[in-house]
C-alpha cells in the first residue's frame, strides 16, 4: 500500500 | 598511484556484504580524506554511502583524486578469496583500468593477488545537507535486524512511529498484524546493549521492509545501528565502521495514495 517516493526528489544532484 | 593498507581486513569484506545486494556497479572515489562511495539502487529508493577514513588505514597513499568504477558482485567476489584474518592491499596505478587485491596472510606465508577490470560507471551523485533530525534512535543492531527479519513475514512494508512512548515498529499483512516497541533503556551493563531515543517531535514515516531488510546486511559491522527521521525526509540508517567511518542508508518514504 502508498506510493513509494524516490530519493532523487529529495536530494538534488551536486 | 593509490594504494590502501587494512590490517583488519575483515571489515573491508563486511563493508562489501553490506552494499553488494542494494548496488550493482558503483564508483569508489579515493582522495586524500578517504576511500568513499555514493551510490543509489536501481530503482533510485534507495541511497548508500560509505567513508573509510585515511587515517583509519595502516597505509594510505593518494597522488591525487581518482574514482574507481567497480562491479560490486566481482569485488565481492574477489574480496571472499581473502581469509578472515588477511591483511588487505588495494592498489591502482594512474592510467591503467585495472585494480589490485592483494592479500596477505597473518603470518606472511600466503600472499595472493587478484585484479579486477574497472568500469566506466556513469552515475548520479546526490548533495545531502546536513539536517536536523526530529526523531534519533540507537539500538543494538542485532535487535534491529531481528525485528526487520520478524516483520518481513507479515507484511511488506514497516510503519516506524516514535512518540515519547518509544518507537513502534508495525506491519501489517494478509495474514494478521504486527507491532514491536522498543522503549529506552539505558541502563544496561554494557553499552552496545542500550536502546536511546532522543525525539524533538513524534515522527511516523512508512518504509518498505525489503531495503530495511537488505540494510541490516552491515549488521557484523556494528553493535548499534542508528535510525534518523524527520517527516518529509528520508530515513538513515547508520552503522559506523570501526572508528574509520560509516554506512549510512537513506531511504525514501512511502506515502498515502
Amino acid at each position: 500500500p502508498g506510493v513509494q517516493l524516490s530519493i532523487t526528489e529529495f536530494y538534488r544532484s551536486s | 598511484m593509490f594504494e590502501l593498507r587494512l590490517v583488519q581486513g575483515s571489515l573491508l569484506k563486511k563493508v562489501l556484504e553490506s552494499i553488494k545486494d542494494l548496488v550493482n556497479d558503483a564508483n569508489f572515489d579515493c582522495s586524500s580524506t578517504g576511500f568513499s562511495l555514493q551510490a543509489m539502487d536501481s530503482s533510485h529508493v534507495a541511497l548508500v554511502a560509505l567513508l573509510l577514513r585515511s587515517e583509519g588505514f595502516e597505509h594510505y597513499r593518494c597522488d591525487r583524486n581518482l574514482t574507481m568504477g567497480m562491479n560490486l558482485a566481482n569485488m565481492a567476489k574477489m574480496l571472499k578469496c581473502a581469509g578472515n584474518d588477511d591483511i588487505i592491499t588495494i592498489k591502482a596505478d594512474d592510467g591503467t583500468d585495472t585494480v589490485t587485491f592483494m592479500f596477505e596472510s597473518p603470518s606472511q606465508d600466503k600472499i595472493s593477488d587478484f585484479e579486477m577490470k574497472l568500469m566506466d560507471i556513469d552515475s548520479e551523485h546526490l548533495g545531502i545537507p546536513e539536517a536536523e533530525y526530529e526523531a534519533i534512535i540507537r539500538m543494538p543492531s542485532a535487535e534491529f535486524a531481528r525485528i526487520c527479519r520478524d516483520l518481513s513475514s507479515i507484511g511488506d512494508t514497516v510503519v516506524i512511529s516514535v512518540t515519547k512512548e518509544g518507537v513502534r515498529f508495525s506491519a501489517r499483512g494478509d495474514i494478521g498484524a504486527a507491532n514491536i516497541v522498543c522503549r529506552q533503556n539505558a541502563t544496561v551493563d554494557k553499552p552496545e546493549d542500550a536502546t536511546i531515543i532522543e525525539m524533538q517531535e513524534p515522527v511516523t514515516l512508512t518504509f518498505a521492509l525489503r531495503y530495511m531488510n537488505s540494510f541490516t546486511k552491515a549488521t557484523p559491522l556494528a553493535e548499534q545501528v542508528t535510525i534518523s527521521m524527520s517527516s518529509d525526509l528520508p530515513v538513515v540508517v547508520e552503522y559506523k565502521v570501526a572508528g574509520m567511518g560509516y554506512i549510512r542508508y537513506y531511504l525514501a518514504p512511502k506515502i498515502e495514495e
